[in-house]
């Protein structure tokens, strides 16, 4: 763990004055490593450190605590700080229906948080309903009606002809339409240097102008996590993001820099294939994560 | 004489931010770095232009690897192995175009929404015949049905679909170990490939993902998909570097054609393009 290392790095250090330069540099190396061995952008680390050394330069070494044990409190916190504080619980619109519509990487996981989200809100006594705006993968269509069949919930489509943004605008008018207060819509996977998958995006977002536009995000995506986001707040404005296959155990540094850089909050977890198993996500369990 | 003199400390920086940016890993790229320290002493570079060129040896000589497919045998069994979304079922259907002769197709992973469905759309597109049961069968049967099958109909090539699994699933990993069986019962030295997929978007994890896969069900081969996207797949070395199994090929996009043997020298020239 990094308290581990914290302390190896300053072994034979005691509670009587304060850190040295020298061991503020040997905690920050630790960290360093620490933080990019778990994905923490490149340069969200380097800012990171900077804060983290400013903090624990000079620090009064406590009786209490042993220096490194300090030092893990010092990164505890500002980790929590970056993470935001608690759960962002779903806001729903003053006029229904709620629209949420779900983009992102290919393979991430929004056909299944679709699924989820839509499970998930009707536990919260919304009744949901699902478009799918998927016109490109294989079967993609067939998965969502699968999963509506499954969670007895409709699933809205016109194959793959259409437009995804005409799908999805007479989508939701038939929502409207069927009384159904809480929209999902479920858009293809796509990459960032696809001008025309991210115009496309634009154009569906600029029709149906959702109440809420969520990122879905592997846990395990690198460091170019931070690319990605900006782009995808660029041509959909997202304000939350899902993060995914939190049940394997990838440290999960891409959330904080996302985070971070993006100013938007994580809303929602995936833990699993399973429809039940999501929920809303909550800051506090990363930064352990994260850690190590 | 200290190599890294003040001067040079920004261009060792800017190499360390290169590799670590494009997910080759701390550990990766401390043995790459210090290589090339040792061999830029040793031949007194100094150029920041000849150091990157020694850099890109550096790296193209660790990727390099044998990227053949085995495809010797009739019929030749490849297991398609790898986590959730990472391109299994899409990088098989560019199989099919991709490799010689009559491919079979079986669709292994009787888990997921629609899994079979997209399997036998990528077979009606290609002409490959698909050996199919109905969702939630055991994918075990299903592979045996299939290696069966291909025996009858004289394949060349069949390709097996398997569910995505997080290696940290150990009885999912299980039932791949299963599966894995069940091939090599029905022909004693199939699977003859165990191809795996990695994202190219993955951090990290992605080492942790073939050491557990490997050791599972043995990996004989990597697939880097999504390269087309902003990721570098530098985890590719890290991949190389730690576990020795060769990248074998690369998947640049999600149309057919967008499936290509992996050169190491293009892909360590792209990392410091
Ligand atoms: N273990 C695990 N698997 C997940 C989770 N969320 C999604 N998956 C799996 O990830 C794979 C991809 O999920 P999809 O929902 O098809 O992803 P997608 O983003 O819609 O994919 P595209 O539409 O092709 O871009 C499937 O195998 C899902 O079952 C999760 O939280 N945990
Ligand atoms: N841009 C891009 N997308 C890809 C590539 N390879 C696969 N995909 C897409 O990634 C998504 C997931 O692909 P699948 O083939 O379903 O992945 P999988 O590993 O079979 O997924 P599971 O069976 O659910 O685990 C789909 O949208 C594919 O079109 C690639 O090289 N580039
Ligand atoms: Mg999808
Ligand atoms: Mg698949």
């Amino acid at each position: 763990t990094l308290g581990e290392r914290l302390n190896t790095a300053l072994d034979g250090v005691r509670g009587s004055g304060n850190l040295t330069e020298d061991q503020v540099k040997k905690v920050t190396r630790e960290i360093r490593l620490a933080l990019l061995e778990a994905d923490v952008n490149y340069g969200v680390v380097k800012e990171f450190v900077s804060n983290v050394r400013e903090r624990a330069t000079g620090a009064e070494v406590s009786k209490a605590l042993s220096p490194g044990q300090q030092v893990v409190k010092i990164v505890d916190e500002e980790l929590a700080n970056l993470m935001g504080g608690t759960a962002h619980k779903l806001t729903f619109a003053s006029r229904p229906p709620t629209v949420v519509m779900l983009a992102g990487l290919n393979g991430h996981g929004k056909t299944t948080t679709a699924g989820k989200l839509a499970l998930f809100v009707r536990k919260l006594g919304k009744s949901p309903y699902l478009i799918a705006c998927d016109t490109y993968r294989p079967a993609a269509i067939d998965q969502l009606q699968q999963i509506g069949r499954e969670l007895n919930v409709p699933v809205y489509t016109e194959g793959t002809e259409p437009t995804p943004e005409d799908i999805a605008e007479r989508g939701l008018k038939a929502a409207r339409d069927g009384g159904y207060d809480f929209v999902i819509v479920d858009t293809a996977g796509r990459q960032v240097l696809d001008a025309d998958m991210m115009e496309e995006l634009k154009r569906v977002r600029g029709r149906i102008k959702p109440h809420s536009v969520m990122l879905v995000l592997d846990v395990v995506t690198g460091q170019n996590a931070v690319e990605v986001a900006q782009a995808f707040q660029e041509y959909a404005d997202f304000d939350g993001m899902v993060l995914t296959k939190l049940d394997g155990d990838a440290r999960g540094g891409a959330a904080l820099s996302v985070v971070k850089v993006t100013g938007r909050p994580v809303r929602f977890a995936s833990e699993g294939e399973k429809m039940s198993e999501f929920d809303y996500f909550y800051p506090d369990r990363m930064a352990g994560r994260i850690l190590g | 004489a200290e190599f890294r003199d003040a001067g040079d400390e920004e261009f060792w920086e800017r190499v360390e931010e290169i590799l670590i940016s494009s997910d080759v890993g701390v550990n990766t790229t401390a043995k790459l770095v210090a290589e090339l320290e040792q061999e830029a002493l040793e031949k007194n570079i100094t150029s920041s232009d000849q150091l990157r060129k020694l850099m890109i040896e550096h790296a193209a000589r660790m990727l390099e690897g044998p990227v053949e497919l085995d495809i010797s045998r009739k019929p030749t069994v490849v297991l398609m192995v790898g986590v959730n979304g990472t391109g299994k079922t899409t990088t098989i259907g560019k199989l099919v175009n991709y490799l010689p002769g009559e491919v079979m197709l079986a669709a292994g992973d009787t888990f997921r929404a629609a899994a079979i469905e997209q399997l036998q759309t990528w077979g009606e597109r290609t002409g490959a015949p698909v050996v199919a049961r109905q969702r939630g069968a055991d994918a075990a049967a299903v592979a045996h049905e299939a290696v069966e099958a291909a025996q009858q109909q004289n394949a060349d090539v069949l390709l097996v679909d398997t569910a995505g699994r997080l290696h940290t699933k150990i009885n999912l990993m299980a039932e791949l170990e299963k599966v894995r069986r069940v091939i090599e019962r029905r022909i004693p030295d199939a699977p003859h490939e165990v191809l795996m997929t990695v994202d190219a978007t993955t951090g990290q994890n992605g080492l942790r993902q073939v050491k557990m896969f490997a050791e599972s069900v043995g990996v004989t081969g990597i697939i880097l998909t999504k390269l087309d996207g902003t990721a570098k797949g530098g985890i590719a070395l890290a991949i190389a570097n730690e576990t020795g199994i060769p990248i074998k090929m690369i998947s640049v996009g999600e149309k057919v054609g967008d499936l290509h043997p992996f050169d190491a020298r293009e892909f360590a020239e792209a990392l410091f393009g």
